[in-house]
């Protein structure tokens, strides 16, 4: 494993902590898409289908456990838990799931690189990972007054998501024959939908001023 | 094979 995987491997662990710590502690789930994190958690679910069957290493097993298990109670506490679902900007956060799910299942129907069960599932959580993030940025869009924590907690998954594509260049040219244009190319996608984010985020951070967003 | 050693990465 290279110094990028970890590192983004690291970010996304940070960023996911920095949600649960701010659901946990402060009780309050204000600023964040339900949508996004139900995406989230149906991403992992299909992409670990193999955790019991195919052993990489005792990390890997470890964070995939961590990533199931902290998407799926993020998803619980926000729909259930009595004080932190009150904070639930519900009526903001209307992006509707099956715009994303549909488009991504169809296309990893019919491009993939092998026509089975698993492939396909796996396919699809690549491509539906690349646009999860949409409904948490129109979500932020709208309230525009941004919190620090759900600030941090965007840019951290940006961050993972850039250090993986640094990743892939380093294996690129470190090991033979590592070419994966499916996993590349939603990389690609979903890295560019932070661009503006980050924009924002390096403008608020150089004038010291708290995050905000334009109309 | 070469097609699967991407499956290491989260």
């Amino acid at each position: 494993m290279n110094i990028f995987r970890l590192a983004g491997d690291m970010t996304h662990l940070a960023s996911v902590l920095v949600l649960l710590l701010k659901i946990h502690t402060i009780k309050s789930c204000a600023g964040v898409s339900l949508k996004t994190q139900e995406l989230y958690a149906l991403v992992f679910a299909c992409r670990y289908l193999d955790i019991f069957t195919n052993f990489v290493s005792l990390y890997n097993t470890v964070m995939k456990l961590i990533f199931l298990g902290s998407s799926f109670s993020i998803v619980w506490y926000m729909r259930y838990h009595k004080v932190v679902r009150r904070s639930y900007d519900k009526d903001q956060d209307t992006f509707r799931h099956y715009f994303l799910v549909l488009p991504c299942l169809v296309l990893a129907l019919l491009i993939n690189e092998k026509f089975t069960f698993k492939e396909v599932m796996w396919t699809f959580s690549l491509y539906l990972e690349a646009v999860a993030i949409l409904p948490q940025l129109v979500l932020l869009q709208r309230t525009r007054n941004i919190d620090n924590l759900t600030g941090q907690y965007v840019f951290l998954l940006g961050a993972y998501r850039g250090l993986y594509i640094l990743n892939w260049i380093y294996r690129y040219f470190t090991e033979p024959h590592f070419v994966h244009w499916i996993t590349w190319i939603s990389g690609l996608v979903q890295t560019l939908l932070y661009a503006d984010f980050f924009y924002y985020y390096y403008q608020s951070w150089k004038n010291n001023q708290k995050l905000h967003l334009p109309a | 094979g070469d097609k699967e050693k991407g499956k290491d990465e989260l």
